[in-house]
């Protein structure tokens, strides 16, 4: 199996989870975050004074899946969430060795 | 002039003294501790622990633990050691050092009753606690205290440097408690610097010491043949920081057996947790009558 | 070794703590997240309105332990977390090549 | 590729941005996050008695970066984070099997 992590800007959550579930893909958890790269962060104002915060609000949701779904999970997502203007974000792919479902105790293929 | 059984209850009266004093400085620098401190000499809890006043840490905790253990099973077992410091760790204890909870979750899970030797075990963990060795084996053959020292040092910490630093903390203290001067301890300290030239002090003053014997000893042997007195040689441990319970506890064990208990200051042994002082003089006293040379052997 | 994550209901960090504890497991960090799967989101009152809210609050853990250890905490964390219910949560384990104790310098198994 | 995982003390977070940014390293993600480990909680007040909340707030960073970066990433980390008192973290590293910049489709070594 898989981990897929998308960090995404916050706005395209529902686009990314829309895109998803039409590949017929809906569990997923989602974390709020901040991130820095080469777009720039924003001005806030704060007491009156405009100053530069240097990250920006993110999404990163995470997905396990079995091995045959992870390409047409990457293309739903960067479909869904790019915008063509800088920060659109990332997508990371790695192994999970083991899978196990709390509830039932599944494991593996049948806990995803 | 102290009996055999005065100069036992000074070691670990000193032990669980050393460790509350030096609880309240451990983690922080010389300067930090004068910035927030001046000289720290009481007994005023505190610290990262945030203890209250008297209490002492798992330096004490796990001698006891020990001990309590060669008396139940009438000698040193490593699996009732184990199990032990077990039970003390459910106690959920004030703290605990990763390399001991590493150890005692290994005996938990799979019944390890000696983790494999290690070059990451150089700590001080099981030096600490090796008070009730020293007492209980008092008389025995040389090769009876290294072999009992492996066993309860082996439990969580199995490393041969570490070995040689705990030994020679336990002859220190057997030294002292048959009567024997300062001098002859130097020679023992001199002898573990001739076998392992890591533990050499006579170099540049041991200040914020970690948690790696070699530094933790070097600090205590420093302090130790600089001063004339339980007090002095404590105080100044404890001024150097870093690992400063662990310092003060060790060297309050080998100072306490050397200067016997009426060395000890009385507005410490005041404020020191009645509970702990109690449960360490009746073992020094119950460890004491069950080693070698009173119980014969 | 291995790093173990897992998603809980957020009512169980502490049972689930316990039960890990019992194994001189103590080491963790906890991440409040949200999560989207088979159990259906919250409604919320939101300016006099109620509305669904399709994802539900999820505490994720993440241990990373010696490979010995990772059999005995999946089955306490199942143990301490499982209610039966649709969400009790997943159990994800990865390999890590490499740990690091940022105060001493010690690596891997000395350094968990 | 890898990820690298650094847990650090959240006044530290500049620190350590600083001391990657120096080693040619300014994309990254960052996570607040609680920590249960050896260091002790804090204490707080509530309903007029003092108790002590075991966990201390952290901040979790995860760099995604080519190979040959690693070790001076650990390194910069280590020697930014670190302050010798209990609690300064942890890092860990884990194999990375794919990235995508999702603004371009470009992969892997041109996606970090
Ligand atoms: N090396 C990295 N590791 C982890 N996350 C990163 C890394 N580089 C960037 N990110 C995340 O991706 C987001 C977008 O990156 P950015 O460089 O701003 O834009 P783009 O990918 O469009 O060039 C950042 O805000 C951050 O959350
Ligand atoms: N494929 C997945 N990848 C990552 N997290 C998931 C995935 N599926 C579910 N989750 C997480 O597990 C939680 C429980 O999943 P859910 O399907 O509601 O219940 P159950 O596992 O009991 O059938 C979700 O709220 C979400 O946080
Ligand atoms: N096994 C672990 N897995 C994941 N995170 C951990 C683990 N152990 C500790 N941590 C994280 O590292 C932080 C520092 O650990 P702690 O034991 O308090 O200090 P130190 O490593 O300095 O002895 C914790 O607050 C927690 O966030
Ligand atoms: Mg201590
Ligand atoms: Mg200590």
């Amino acid at each position: 199996m898989k981990k897929v992590e998308a960090i995404i800007k916050p706005f395209k959550l529902d686009d990314v989870r829309e895109a998803l579930s039409a590949a017929g893909i809906t569990g997923m958890t989602a974390i709020e975050v901040k991130g820095f790269g080469r777009q720039k962060g924003h001005t806030e104002l704060y007491r009156g004074a405009e100053y530069v915060v240097d990250f920006l609000p993110k999404v990163k949701i995470e997905l396990v899946l079995t091995d045959d779904l992870v390409e047409t999970c990457i293309s739903a997502i960067t479909t869904a969430a790019r915008t063509g203007k800088i920060g659109d974000g990332k997508i990371f792919v790695s192994d999970v060795t083991h899978v196990v479902r709390i509830r039932t105790g599944e494991e593996n293929e049948a806990a995803v | 002039i102290n009996t055999l059984y005065d100069r036992a209850a000074g070691a670990y009266l000193g032990l669980a003294v050393g460790d509350a004093l030096g609880a309240t400085v451990e983690f922080m620098t010389p300067r930090e501790i004068r910035e927030v401190h001046g000289e720290h000499r009481n007994l005023i809890g505190g610290g990262w622990l945030r203890l209250r006043k008297g209490r002492v840490t798992d330096d004490t905790e796990m001698s006891l633990a020990l001990g309590s253990s060669i008396l139940a099973a009438g000698g040193v077992d490593a699996r009732a050691i184990a199990e032990a410091f077990s039970d003390w760790m459910r106690t959920k204890p004030v703290d605990i050092g990763h390399t001991v909870r590493r150890g005692i979750s290994q005996y938990r899970l799979h019944g390890t009753l000696e983790v494999p030797e290690n070059e990451y075990d150089a700590g001080n963990g099981a030096c600490m606690r090796c008070l009730p060795i020293a007492l209980f084996t008092l008389g025995a053959d040389a090769e009876t205290v290294a072999e009992a020292n492996r066993a309860q040092s082996h439990v969580t910490h199995h490393n041969r440097l570490a070995d040689a630093g705990t030994l020679t903390v336990i002859r220190m203290v057997q030294a002292a408690l048959l009567g024997q001067s300062k001098t002859e301890l130097r020679v023992l300290a001199e002898d573990l610097v001739a076998a392992e030239p890591q533990y050499r002090f006579d170099r540049r003053r041991m200040e914020n010491p970690g948690g790696y014997l070699v530094e933790t000893l070097r600090a205590v042997f420093q302090a130790l043949f600089a001063t004339d007195s339980f007090e002095t040689a404590l105080v100044d441990v404890v001024n150097r920081g870093g690992d400063a319970d662990t310092t003060g506890a060790i060297l309050g064990m080998i100072a306490g057996a050397l200067y016997g208990p009426d060395a000890i200051p009385r507005r410490w042994l005041g404020v020191l947790d009645k509970g702990s002082a109690l449960a360490c003089v009746d073992q020094s006293a119950a460890l004491l009558r069950a080693s070698t040379r009173c119980a014969g052997g």
